[in-house]
Order: C-alpha cells, then sequence, then structure tokens
C-alpha cells in the first residue's frame, strides 16, 4: 500500500524539514510502517531522527557504490526508519543531470514497495535534480507554506512546475495539500496570507494549521520528534491531527 | 571604494533576503551609493525593491544577450539600486558550471566599481554556482542566523566552504560577521544558541540583534524596506544600527 508522499517548496524555512519528522513520527504513532528519506545535503531530517551525519551511508552509498537501498536504512527513536542525508548529496545532484539518470530514486524505492505504508521525502530548498527525483517518486506532494509574503509569491510558480514535471514525465505526482506552518495568528500578516490561501487554494488547504510553538524546534536537539519531546505540547498535537488529517486524504480516496 | 559584501547561508528562511534589502535601506540613508544584486531566482529582493518580477532584465541578459550591466540596473523606492533577480537566472546556473565561466560576475561588477560605494549579493538557500558566483566576488560574507538547532549545525561547514573557496581560488573573501535574526530572547533556546555563538564565534559575531518584529515581514507586500514601512519600528532600528556596526568594521580596516 506504500503511499511516497514529496515535502517540497523552494522557499527556505519554512518547515520541510520539521513536517517530514513530525509527520513521520505521527505516522507511526498510529501503526503505520513508515520510511522517511533525507534528499537535503543539509542532513537536518537525519539529525533530527537522532542518526549521527556523516558517518552513516546515504543515496551515495545506493548510487555510486551499487549498495542495495534495504542496507542504509537507520532506525530513529520515533518508530519511523530513515535513509540518512548529508554533503555527498551533493555529488548525485551532479551526476544525475550529467549521466541523465533521473528516475534513479523510484527505482531504487521499488526495493522497498511492500514493506512501508508511507515513504515521506524531506528536500532542500531548490528546484535541483535532488528534489526532481523525489518529485518523479512520489503519488503526491505536500506544500509546506509559512502565512507571509515571500512564501505566498512563490506558491503558484511552485504548483505550476510540479504539475508540469508530471506531465513531461507521464508519472502521476500531484499536489495532495498545502499546510500552513509557524501560524501566529496574532498577527494581522498571518490572518491576510491565511485568508488569500483559504479564496485561491480552498480544495488543496490543509485544515490543520502547525502554530509557532518552541518545542518543536528544541526537539530536534535531543535527536527525537516533538512528539516524543513533549507529547501534549500544541507542536506535537498538531502534527498528530495533519497525519489524522493526511490518512483520510490519502487512504480513502 | 565600493565594498562588495555577499549575504549568504545554505539553510533557508534565515532571513538573508530581509537582512540584504534592509540593509541597502540602511547603507542608502547614510549617504552611502548602495547597489543591491538579487542572485536568486526566487526573487525576493526584487519584489521587496518594488520592482515587477519577470517583466524586467536580469543578469541572464548580461550573461547570454551580451547587454552591460549598467542597463539592467533598475532604481528601488529606497534609494539604492538594484540588478534585478528572477526565474531566468536558472540557466546561468547550469551553462557556468557546463562552460566553466566562474568569475563572470566578478568581472561585470567592474564595470561599476567606480559608481558604488557598497554593493549587496543576495544568495539562494544552496550552494550552487549562482551563490558561487556571489562569494567569489566579494570582499566579505555576511550570514544570517537564526538562534535554533538546525541554524547552528550547518555553520561551521558554511564557514569552511567560504574559506576554501576563497584559498582555492586565489580571492580575498572572508567571513566578516554572523547576525543573529528573527530574535526572540523570551525563549531559552534563542539564549542557549546565542550563547554558543558568543562562545565559539565571538570574534565575527555582531553585537546587534535583529529582534522578531512583523514590520520586517509587512513590507515587502508594499515593495519598500521596513526603514519606508515603519521607520521607529525595532526591525527598521535594528537594521540601522547593523548597518552603523558594518560601517565601522568594513571602513575602519
Ligand atoms: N511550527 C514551528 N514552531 C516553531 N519553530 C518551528 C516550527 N516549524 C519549524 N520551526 C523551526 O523553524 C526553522 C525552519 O524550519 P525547517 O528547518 O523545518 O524548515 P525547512 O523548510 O526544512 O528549511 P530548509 O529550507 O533549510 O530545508 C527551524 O529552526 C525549525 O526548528
Ligand atoms: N526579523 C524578522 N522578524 C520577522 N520576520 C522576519 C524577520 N526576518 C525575516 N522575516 C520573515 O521570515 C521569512 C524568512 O526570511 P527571508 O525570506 O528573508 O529569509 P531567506 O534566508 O532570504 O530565505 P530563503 O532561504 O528562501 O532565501 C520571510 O517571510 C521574512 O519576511
Ligand atoms: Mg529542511
Ligand atoms: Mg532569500
Amino acid at each position: 500500500m506504500n503511499k511516497t508522499l514529496a515535502i517540497a517548496n523552494q522557499k527556505g524555512g519554512v518547515g520541510k524539514t520539521t513536517t517530514a519528522v513530525n509527520l513521520a513520527a505521527s505516522l507511526a504513532a498510529t501503526g503505520r510502517k513508515t520510511l522517511l528519506i533525507d534528499m537535503d545535503p543539509q542532513g537536518n531530517a537525519t539529525s533530527a531522527a537522532g542518526v549521527t551525519k556523516n558517518e552513516t551511508d546515504t543515496l551515495y552509498a545506493t548510487y555510486f557504490e551499487g549498495k542495495n537501498i534495504k542496507d542504509v536504512i537507520k532506525e530513529s527513536r520515533d518508530g519511523y526508519s530513515i535513509v540518512p542525508g548529508g554533503q555527498e548529496l551533493i555529488a548525485l545532484d551532479v551526476d544525475i543531470r550529467d549521466s541523465h539518470k533521473q528516475g534513479f530514486l523510484a527505482s531504487q524505492l521499488n526495493e522497498v514497495q511492500n514493506i512501508y505504508d508511507y515513504t515521506i521525502i524531506d528536500t532542500p530548498p531548490t528546484l535541483n535534480q535532488l528534489t526532481t527525483e523525489a518529485l518523479l517518486s512520489s503519488v503526491g506532494t505536500l506544500i509546506p507554506l509559512q502565512c507571509e509574503y515571500y512564501s505566498l509569491e512563490g506558491l503558484t510558480d511552485l504548483i505550476n512546475t510540479i504539475n508540469a514535471l508530471s506531465s513531461k514525465t507521464n508519472t502521476n505526482n500531484r499536489v495532495i495539500g498545502i499546510i500552513r506552518t509557524m501560524v501566529d495568528m496574532r498577527n494581522n500578516l498571518a490572518k491576510e496570507v491565511s485568508r488569500e490561501l483559504e479564496t485561491h487554494f480552498e480544495k488543496v488547504l490543509f485544515n490543520t494549521l502547525i502554530p509557532r510553538n518552541v518545542k518543536l524546534a528544541e526537539a530536534p536537539s535531543f535527536g527525537i520528534s516533538a512528539l516524543q519531546h513533549k507529547a501534549d505540547s500544541f507542536g506535537a498535537m498538531a502534527y498528530l491531527a495533519l497525519a489524522g488529517e493526511l490518512i483520510r486524504r490519502v487512504e480513502n480516496e
């Protein structure tokens, strides 16, 4: 039943990694077998999963050294599995373009198709080959978005890029939802942007709002999700609610 | 006297564009002739300067069409000039690598060397050819940083990358300073990270703290800086203070 979902937005710092990690932990908490793939050279999701960066194999080993993806999978402390990321992924970004090996990740993921219920892919803040691999491998994309001006500005381009890629390569990735992150409804800017989103993107907008909550920013320094760090925090509960909303959207199709 | 400074950090959403735009406006307010270069395909600095994106020439025209950089410069409403950015810069990123044209921006900037006192370059959240061009053209780099775990994690790598690039290409770019942005000293995480920075990076840390202030997030939707939007806001005053600190560091050498 493996549903592969990409978390993407070329706007930086909108909560892609925070969403990937806390969604994976929440899905695992509902008993669904979940794999997280860190496609970002920064490797933030890898540290958030409690795995030491740059000391463990990444997709570099499966791409250049012929290792099987199953051999690089590590276990987080939150009940989900992870394929680590790190600086060496930059070499993949260059070689996939130069050798025209687009689609490499999709064929790797076939190996684990029957093991997981969900595969979540965290991507870097740029539409490079690594992000393209994630989009090509997915049946759906989640777009985390801050309710601020610069984020709103790039949204339409991003949705067009995702749709154009699917039709060009005849793959079936589509935007499953927009997630409003770090929301502080006390300020007018957030309310205004949120209203714009409700007017123009109503069908794809998730109802769950993720509030700004310091527990979400603290948790990665302990290598765990907010669910483990402080289960009753507003941040942890919001991501559990988001997981519930995602399950309804994806499993009831 | 033109001092060319890059604003860089591959961590997304740390306030690179907000710093570039508000620093340019503050330097202009002190009577220094300032040029802002938007090297980001997102083009956020271009909209913040009140210039309509994708309707005006970018460095694409100077790179592929032989236009002179002086012909693409526009005026902001804040008293600084800007070379616009936008999606078409992605073509430069690919061609600079493929045709080994590193150093193109530095030679373009020679044309305007005697016109400006400061040139500020905003970069995308990734260490690609566009960011490399900015680093190769600069005498100094400013690193905006959020006082949070993921930002701190990538800092040492970033500083090493900047220094390695300078020694490899025999250029004289160095890290002039780290700027703490979106600081909310009410929360312990920010205090803790700030203390870490003071212990390990004291010599390069700017004293000026940029507080989280909604006026900074509102201003770009009007195409102006916070200085114009609300001059007495904490955000606008912090960037004026930062410009003062930068001037002392750079001009008193
Ligand atoms: N809801 C939230 N409340 C408080 N802090 C948050 C929240 N979501 C994310 N953060 C913090 O904001 C910063 C940016 O989030 P994050 O790194 O997840 O974004 P990103 O989109 O993955 O960034 P990048 O573009 O660099 O990959 C991080 O320091 C994170 O801890
Ligand atoms: N001091 C501040 N107070 C409040 N909001 C801020 C502040 N600095 C930046 N912001 C807002 O935070 C978001 C991220 O800032 P900004 O876009 O400048 O970061 P960036 O590093 O340029 O992002 P990218 O990595 O996408 O280029 C923006 O919506 C911006 O308006
Ligand atoms: Mg991330
Ligand atoms: Mg920016």
